[in-house]
């Protein structure tokens, strides 16, 4: 564990709090994809599977369970309990056009031929470009609420922090794995015209962001 | 070993 480490689970975990309380606060979900919550849910369930096998740490436990419980919870307002605020006609990405090549990459290139290895490829290679939906849908409706750009701001800050966790890592630990920084790699990059836009402007009477 | 999943991470 490292500083980077740590600031990019609590950027994360920043970033899921945020969402679910928006939308609980709001009663609504509006502008919100929940085609990318989806695949959340099935990035989280799929990568901690290893919560059956075995036992890391307490902090690992409770992290995993938290996200993989928050992961669920967002997918239920929005398509159960505040359903009728869900803007499906926006949320239009075709997301069989990420899950089926991201699957198909997963068998190819993982660590080791095995189920467990298979998935937690397969939940790396999809938690790089599962906000595709929602950026698509705020690109499509041309604007996002403030409260939705603070999300995203520390979702896509979160893997960037990774990154600099995995660059620590390397030197200090000799640690290095290919997987996740190539996958942390798209996944940061995905990010960054967001970004750049989230900070110019970004600003006291910021009411929207919109994108291009 | 330097390129196995690594289950700490998150």
């Amino acid at each position: 564990m490292n500083v980077f480490r740590l600031t990019g689970d609590l950027s994360h975990l920043a970033a899921i709090i945020i969402l679910l309380l928006k939308i609980w606060k709001s009663r609504s979900c509006a502008g919100i994809s929940g085609k990318s919550q989806i695949l959340f849910a099935v990035v989280f369930t799929t990568r901690y599977l290893d919560l059956l096998t075995s036992f890391i740490s307490l902090y690992n436990t409770s992290m995993k369970l938290i996200y993989i419980g928050c992961a669920y919870a967002t997918v239920y307002l929005i398509y159960v309990k505040f359903r009728a605020t869900y803007d499906g006609n926006h949320d239009s990405f075709r997301v069989e056009f990420l899950v089926v090549p991201v699957g198909g990459l997963a068998v190819l290139i993982n660590h080791n031929f095995s189920l467990m290895e298979i998935l937690w490829t397969f939940s790396i290679y999809l938690e790089s470009v599962a906000i595709l939906p929602q950026l698509f849908m705020i690109s499509k409706t041309g604007e996002a609420e403030t409260i939705t750009t603070h999300y995203l701001f520390c979702l896509g800050l979160y893997r960037a922090l990774y990154l600099l966790n995995w660059i620590w890592r390397y030197y200090f630990e000799g640690f290095l794995d290919m997987i996740a920084i190539f996958a942390g790699l798209v996944q940061t990059v995905l990010y960054c015209d967001f970004f750049y836009l989230y900070v110019t402007k970004g600003g006291k009477d910021r009411k929207k962001v919109m994108l291009p | 070993e330097t390129t196995k999943s690594d289950k700490d991470e998150l």
